[in-house]
C-alpha cells in the first residue's frame, strides 16, 4: 500500500478539481539493465472498484507516450495551448473504465533505461515482454486489479504493441497461478500487415484523389510491398506522390492543413 | 499541434513532481517520440495476423476500429489486412449511429468486429471523441454498435 501511496497523484498543475483517484510512476521491468516504463492511472469516476481496467498504448513505434492517448484522445484531461494547465475532456473513456497509460519501452517518455544501448536494439520483442513484466508488477503495487476484467486498446504501431503484448498475457496464463483476466483488445488505424497495409495505402491515396494515375501505377509496378526496404525506384515514387501531388495537408487528417 | 502543448507541460519541473516523473534525471529533455527509438528499432513483425488468428482461437474479443480520413494507415489498408483473416460474417455490413449521425459503418465477423468512423483521421478520439466513445462502450458491453 505504502508503493500505491506514493504513487497518488494529489492534483497536477492546473488541473481542475475531479473525483476520481489518480496514480503516477515507475515500474522496474529489469533489474539487471535498470529499465523502468512510466505509467499514469486515472480511475473511473463511476464506480472504479467494478469498472474494467484497460490499458492504452500508442505508436510509433518509439510515441507510445501520454502525449496522445492521455492528453489528446482518451484521457479526462486536455492540455491547453500555452501548456500552462489542463481542461476536462467531456469524452473520456474514464466515464466507463479504469485508463492505464503505459509508456513503452524504455527510451519513450519518461520511461528509461540504465542501459543507454538499449535504446539503439529495442524492438516489438522487448517491447512486449516488458510490457508483460510491468503489468504483473503493476498488479501487485495495485492488488485490487488482479482480478479485474482487463482490457488492451491502442492505435497505430500499436497494431504491433497491443496484439502482441495480449499474446505475451495468454502465454503467461497458461503458466501461471494467477492468471490476469484479459477479455481481449481494440486497435485503431492499427499497422498490421506489411503487405496488405502498403498496398491498401496506395490504393486509399489514389481512391481519395490525393495521387494521379500515372503515379499511382507507378508505385504499383516499382514497389514490391513485402519488402521492408524498398527500391531507390520506388522510393522516388513515394517521395514524389508526398512531396508533390498531396499538396500542404496534414497525411494523418487529410482534409486539414499540417501542423506547421 | 497539440503535441507542442504536452511538450510544453510535461518538461516543467513542477509537473514531472506530480507526476513522479523523471525522478532519475532522464540526460534528455521529454518529447511525445524518441526519434532514437524509431531510427534504431531492431525487429518488427512481418505480419500481425498470424496473432490474430491465435487469439481469436484464444477466445479474445477484438475490435478493430479505422479513422477514415487517416491516409497513413488508412482504412483500405486495415480492410485489405483484415480480409486476408478469411472470417465469416455474423452481422452483415451496416451503418452505425451516434446522436442521429452516421458513425461509421461496421460489419461483425465470427471473432472479430471491424468498423469505421466516418470523419475521423489517424488519432479517432481526438477527431471524433463522443463517436469513439460510443465505440469503446459498445466494445466494453461486447455488443454490435448501434444501428440507430
Amino acid at each position: 500500500e505504502e508503493e500505491e501511496e506514493a504513487d497518488r497523484i494529489l492534483a497536477l498543475p492546473g488541473q481542475p478539481k475531479v473525483s476520481f483517484q489518480q496514480f503516477s510512476g515507475y515500474v522496474t521491468v529489469n533489474e539487471a539493465a535498470g529499465r523502468a516504463l512510466f505509467y499514469w492511472l486515472t480511475e473511473s469516476f463511476q464506480n472504479p472498484l467494478s469498472q474494467p481496467l484497460v490499458i492504452w498504448l500508442n505508436g510509433g513505434p518509439g510515441c507510445s507516450s501520454v502525449a496522445y492517448g492521455a492528453s489528446e484522445e482518451i484521457g479526462p484531461f486536455r492540455i491547453n495551448k500555452s501548456g500552462s494547465g489542463l481542461y476536462l475532456n467531456k469524452f473520456s473513456w474514464n466515464t466507463v473504465a479504469n485508463l492505464l497509460f503505459l509508456e513503452t519501452p524504455a527510451g519513450v517518455g519518461f520511461s528509461y533505461s540504465n542501459r543507454s544501448s538499449d535504446l539503439l536494439d529495442t524492438g516489438d520483442l522487448r517491447t512486449a515482454e516488458d510490457s508483460l513484466q510491468f503489468l504483473i508488477r503493476w498488479m501487485d503495487r495495485f492488488p485490487r486489479y488482479k482480478s479485474r476484467e482487463v482490457y488492451l486498446a491502442g492505435e497505430s504501431y500499436a497494431g504491433h504493441y497491443v496484439p502482441q503484448l495480449a499474446r505475451a498475457i495468454v502465454a503467461y496464463n497458461a503458466k501461471s497461478k494467477h492468471p490476469i483476466n484479459l477479455k481481449g483488445f481494440m486497435v485503431g488505424n492499427a499497422v498490421t500487415d506489411n503487405y496488405y497495409d502498403n498496398l491498401g495505402t496506395v490504393t486509399y491515396w489514389w481512391s481519395h484523389a490525393m495521387i494521379s494515375d500515372r503515379t499511382y501505377h507507378q508505385l504499383i509496378s516499382t514497389c514490391d510491398f513485402t519488402q521492408q526496404k524498398e527500391s531507390n525506384q520506388c522510393e522516388t515514387t513515394y517521395s514524389y506522390a508526398m512531396d508533390q501531388e498531396f499538396g500542404n495537408i496534414d497525411q494523418y487528417n487529410i482534409y486539414a492543413p499540417p501542423c506547421n | 499541434c497539440t503535441e507542442k502543448y504536452a511538450e510544453a507541460y510535461y518538461n516543467r519541473p513542477d509537473v514531472q513532481k506530480a507526476l513522479h516523473a523523471n525522478t532519475t534525471k532522464i540526460p534528455y529533455k521529454w518529447t511525445a517520440c524518441s526519434e532514437e527509438l524509431n531510427r534504431n528499432w531492431n525487429d518488427t513483425d512481418v505480419s500481425i495476423l498470424p496473432i490474430y488468428r491465435e487469439l481469436i482461437a484464444a477466445g479474445l474479443r477484438i475490435w478493430v476500429f479505422s479513422g477514415d480520413v487517416d491516409s497513413v494507415v488508412p482504412v483500405t489498408a486495415t480492410r485489405y489486412s483484415l480480409a486476408q483473416l478469411k472470417l465469416s460474417t455474423k452481422v452483415p455490413w451496416y451503418p452505425w449511429y451516434v446522436k442521429r449521425q452516421v458513425g461509421g459503418w461496421t460489419e461483425v465477423y465470427e471473432g472479430l468486429t471491424f468498423a469505421t468512423v466516418r470523419g475521423a483521421g489517424h488519432e479517432v478520439p481526438l477527431f471524433k471523441p463522443r463517436a469513439a466513445l460510443q465505440l469503446f462502450k459498445s466494445f466494453l458491453r461486447g455488443e454490435p454498435l448501434p444501428k440507430s
